[in-house]
């Protein structure tokens, strides 16, 4: 599985659609304090299904909707499109690409497409179980968090082995 | 169950001590499980000893030191149970130059099986990228992508 | 006693919005108590936005702008109850190039009356500085002073 | 009062003696990570009675002593001295110029001197006090500490201000 392609419309401060292309290897995301870099990563953590707001920063899940400047309105809905290489067949699906699309409009309805099939939550997070990537794993830390892996709680590093393990 | 979960701790702790010496360029570390002998319930102490200095509590270690022993936990856990992709948000802050260089040649080696998204301010790890993003916010509060090489203004 | 809360909160809140403005180069904060007819006993709410931004929750904020929030409310601590001096180990860690420029400019004026001892890998910040002491370990685990200048390789 | 002068004998990682010169300005200490910066600040932090071995990083005070390498044995006990410019009396003292210093044993036994006379660990704090340096007061940040200024417990933040207050 490889990550092709983030596309972002109202996400957090990405208020004009936003593409990202990404190639095997190692991208880096540069940029001054507050351009966005975080958001990134917060979209992508998003679109795979995270469901705590906090996690996201936030403190309700509508904080990550594009919320206007003092130039710009805010806007109605956030949208995130994740495309995924999927030739080795790591997503049990049959598509050698797949599509996640989350949506959240302000009224707090969601919508969740798999390759432009509307789906629910449950199943774009069943479709990436097991893959390494999500919830479970250590595929995403976010800024500030590395120093957790040594959490002074023996008994949360337990935890973080037994995710692992 | 208990056996599984010996097993994989070993396997882990084996990563955890090679990854560590090759990022610190020697120096020893290890997990250490507090109750042997209850292995699913027993918590763990993480042992780390920089080259030459004497083995002590990680609390003691520097700031640049644990954030390095906290990144061969990690690549210790994805040595064990990689993830595909892997978006890591400045884990390099506090490293000098020097440990930003060791953590790079690692990132490359390991993107041979992993791809990697990094977001970064340090110069070093820009380096040892494949490929450069910039986010920009020429209108405030609006961020957009744009190109940037590394001799831009970007890198600390 | 509540009335002295009252002024003291005040005049810390003028400052902060001042600190915040000229570190942002400018924007808009303000401490916000979250009770004031229960001064006493009542929470204070930070409010931060930098320029061109709607103001929304701290949390929101980026790492470096969070940093430099928090900066700016030290700034006003301080210039409401000066310290003889000040030791700040690496506070300038999340700050982009403009900003450890901006945070030098500021720290220079405020040096004036406060003597400070930064901790820092920031070259910008070490440009700031009136003298640099280098501390390093040839011998592993054993720390001494050397002198150092800007040229020697120590700044990210 | 302005620092003048911090010396150090067996201090966590300064296994010999060290002096640092402090002027009036700005003074900037850097090297690699590890080296020892933090033990300065540490140093600095102990010296004007720090009693909690936490806010030293350690577990007990006994590990502020320096513990050896493998080249160099552990040493008996741990000594910092700070001397301060007083002319302006910020310190409620006659000297013009102050000599604090502590002295940890292995043993546990603990020796305190003000301009070399023998004196208690209430003295040095006592002495202190009201000057804005030391346990009150903002004039110590310590590495990672910056953004709990921010705390999001706003009864914490009040404690923060009722301290500056
Ligand atoms: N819903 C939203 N609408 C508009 N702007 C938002 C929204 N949520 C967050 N932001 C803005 O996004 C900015 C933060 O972006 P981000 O955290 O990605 O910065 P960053 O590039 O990672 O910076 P740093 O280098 O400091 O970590 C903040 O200024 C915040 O106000
Ligand atoms: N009692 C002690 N005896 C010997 N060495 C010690 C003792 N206490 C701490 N150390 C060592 O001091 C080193 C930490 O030093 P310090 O925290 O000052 O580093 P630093 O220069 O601030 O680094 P960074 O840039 O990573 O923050 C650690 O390697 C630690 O093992
Ligand atoms: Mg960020
Ligand atoms: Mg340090």
């Amino acid at each position: 599985m490889l990550l092709k392609k983030l596309e972002m419309y109202g996400f957090k401060s990405f208020a004009d659609r936003i593409e990202i292309e990404f190639d095997k290897g190692i991208t880096a995301i540069v940029g001054p304090n507050g351009s966005g870099k975080s958001n990134v990563a917060d979209a992508i953590r998003w679109v795979l299904g995270e469901q705590s707001a906090k996690s996201l920063r936030g403190n309700k899940m509508e904080d990550i909707i594009f919320s206007g400047t003092q130039q710009r309105k805010p806007l109605g809905f956030a949208e995130v499109s994740l495309t995924l290489d999927n030739s080795d067949h790591a997503l049990p699906v049959d598509f050698t690409e797949v599509t996640i699309t989350r949506r959240l409009f302000r009224s707090g309805e969601s919508e969740y497409y798999i390759n432009r099939s509307s789906c629910r939550l449950k199943d774009i997070v069943e479709l990436f179980m097991d893959t390494g990537v999500g919830k479970e794993g250590y595929s995403i830390i976010g800024q500030g968090r590395i120093e957790e892996i040594l959490s002074t709680q023996p008994e949360n590093r337990r935890l973080v082995f037994e995710e692992a393990a | 169950m208990e056996k599984k979960f010996k097993e994989e701790f070993g396997i882990i702790n084996k990563h955890f001590s090679r990854v560590f010496a090759q990022l610190f360029g020697g120096g020893r570390a290890e997990l250490v499980l507090e109750d042997p002998d209850n292995v699913l319930t027993s918590g763990i102490e993480i042992v780390a000893q920089p080259p030459g200095k004497k083995l002590q509590s990680i609390s003691l270690l520097s700031g640049g030191e644990k954030a390095l022993t906290a990144i061969s936990i990690l690549f210790a856990i994805l040595e064990h149970k990689p993830a595909p992709f892997c978006v890591l948000d400045e884990i390099d802050a506090a490293l000098d130059e020097s440990n930003v260089q060791s953590f790079g040649k690692y990132l490359r080696k390991f993107s041979e099986k992993t791809q990697f998204v990094l977001i970064t301010h340090r110069r070093g790890t820009m380096e040892s990228s494949d490929v450069l993003y910039g986010v920009a916010m020429e209108e405030k509060g609006v961020s957009r992508m744009v190109s940037v090489r590394l001799e831009d203004d970007i890198a600390s």
